[in-house]
């Protein structure tokens, strides 16, 4: 099976 | 104060026709030097979209301080449904004003419309997007694109890409059956027709349909689309208005369990 991760676990908030 | 104006509005119409399927709310933000911004996530925070309009894209251009302007984009999209495609749409707003004024001029100036759209308060996290070299780049005719992620949804709900010296190949899988669409590097000097394909590294990742899809929302900005691949890392596909800004669109990539 494939999960789709969150945008916000490869870029840091600012 | 802030006050902005298109000549071509038809730009801003299209620039929210991108991302109002995309996002609910969001935060434009007016600069002084940098021009008019918005990033912002879907509500699933799988996807960003951040978009700017350059202030010398701007046929006039006043920004006093930053200000901050929280929009319903639905909302914002009635609004600007209203002018037509030949008018130039100015954006006013005062620093600590409650709602920003939309004005459509037609070209002969016989019409002017005024409208005015409350502001919102908006809660939004802003991520920082590194400069990042990415193992490939491709441009190619931004309708392609389009075609492409419509065609495999009708069979699957991802796409897998991978880039190689052949070429890059978009694959799907689905209850009916397989697609592959492979596309090769071109030589047209045709710039609407050209494919290019920048090659570090080969990438192999899967995204989901239905976010490339709503990004294709775009196409209409530009004839290229410009997407960007490294391993293990979001995609981004990116519409550039030459002279006017750009918008960019980025999809974490799905992971085997």
């Amino acid at each position: 099976a494939t999960g789709q991760r969150t945008i916000s676990s490869f870029f840091a908030s600012t | 104060m802030f006050e902005a104006r298109l000549t071509e509005g038809a730009i801003l119409k299209k620039v929210l026709d991108s991302v109002k399927d995309l996002v609910t709310d969001a935060n434009f933000e007016a600069d002084p030097t940098e021009g008019f911004k918005l990033q912002a996530m879907d509500s699933s925070h799988v996807s960003l979209v951040s978009l700017k309009l350059h202030a010398d894209g701007f046929a006039h251009y006043r920004c006093d301080r930053p200000l901050t302007m929280g929009m319903n984009l639905a909302n914002m999209a009635k609004m600007l449904k209203c002018a037509s495609n030949e008018d130039a749409i100015t954006m006013k707003a005062d620093d600590a004003g409650d709602v920003v004024a939309f004005m459509f001029e037609s070209p002969g100036q016989e019409k002017i419309s005024d409208f005015e759209l409350k502001l919102m308060d908006i809660d939004s996290e802003h991520l920082g997007i590194p400069d990042t070299e990415y193992a490939v780049t491709i441009r190619m005719p931004s309708a392609e694109f389009k075609r492409i992620c419509s065609d495999l949804a009708t069979i699957g709900d991802t796409v897998a890409i991978s880039v190689s010296k052949e070429g890059v190949k978009f694959s799907t899988t689905g209850d009916i059956g397989d697609a592959n669409v492979t596309l090769r590097q071109n030589s047209e000097d045709d710039k609407e027709k050209m494919i290019s394909i920048e090659l570090g590294e080969p990438v192999n990742l899967t995204f989901a349909l239905r976010y490339l899809n709503s990004f294709t929302k775009a196409t209409p900005l530009s004839d290229q689309v410009v997407i960007r691949l490294s391993p293990q890392l979001p995609i981004v596909v990116q519409y550039v208005v030459v002279d006017v800004g750009y918008i960019s669109y980025y999809l974490a990539p799905k992971i085997e369990d």
